[in-house]
């Protein structure tokens, strides 16, 4: 069976909300070290991967591995219930055809548990090769997410270009074009590694729904390669992550 | 002109 207990609800609901503006329904494989889900969204442009190892929980057993087929929105309705600072375990047993959520208030003067009906769901898994980046950059999840923002205003594709000298996000529409270049900083908010430099195009609107994960990590990681999906990562409390792959444009 | 590309072709099927 299944039991995994994380000291703050908030955590999950922030990882729900980073998922399911993606994927709708998507798979949760439970092991002894800890939690993995991947899934592509309906079409197959982006790909979100997520990692939690048993550090993450306060308490966490899985005896035997169990496969939790979940309606994200369903398991949305059930954290926006629970308060953000409640304690809240999930448990399954073996062959599990619902997921248990247990919620507890911080005095435990509250409880609340809810069934949530697990679905059977068929999905490919993708191997997806190691990749040595030509590019990685670092910087505040924030700052990412201002200038997703702010590309989306001009064009639906945003150029993203790296060099020593600096990464460079540009957008050109019918208003106009918008170019926002970051530098290294010597306090090292921002860190820029490049092999060799890049420049390829992406979605905006994908872009735009990683940034979703902004309040699980105050930095993000953007990994570049010649004719490989852009790589987007938050890092979750030192034991986990969110990973977010998304198919570049390519020349017609 | 550039058109979006597709996952399937970068990763493979487990």
């Amino acid at each position: 069976m299944l039991e995994a207990r994380l000291g703050e609800t908030q955590l999950l609901k922030k990882i729900v909300d980073a998922l399911k503006e993606i994927i709708s329904l998507s798979t949760l494989d439970c092991s002894e070290t800890g939690m993995q889900l991947q899934s592509m969204d309906n079409s197959h442009v982006s790909l979100v991967s997520l990692s939690l190892q048993t550090g993450c929980f306060e308490k966490y057993r899985c005896d035997r591995n169990v496969s939790l087929g979940l309606d994200l929105k369903s398991l949305s309705k059930v954290v926006k219930s629970a308060s953000g600072d409640d304690s809240v375990t999930l448990s399954a047993a073996d062959k599990a055809d619902k997921l248990l959520l247990s919620f507890e208030s911080d005095n435990k003067s509250r409880t609340a548990d809810y069934e949530l009906k697990l679905l059977n769901l068929d999905q490919d898994h993708l191997g997806i090769p190691d990749t040595n980046y030509a590019c990685t950059v670092q910087m505040p999840s924030s700052e990412f997410a201002r200038i997703c923002r702010d590309m989306s205003m001009f064009s639906e594709t945003v150029v993203i270009s790296c060099t020593k000298q600096g990464i460079k996000f540009s957008a050109n529409g019918d208003l106009g074009s918008a170019n926002i270049k970051l530098a290294e900083t010597s306090k090292g908010d921002i860190t820029i590694d490049v092999e060799e430099p890049i420049t390829q195009s992406f979605a905006g609107r994908y872009l735009n729904t990683f940034t979703r994960a902004t309040p699980l990590s105050d930095r993000v990681k953007i990994c570049l390669a010649p004719e490989v999906p852009l790589l987007v990562e938050y890092s979750i409390e030192d034991y986990g992550y969110i990973r977010y792959y998304l198919a570049p444009k390519v020349d017609d | 002109k550039s058109k979006q590309g597709n996952l399937m072709s970068f990763f493979t099927k487990k």
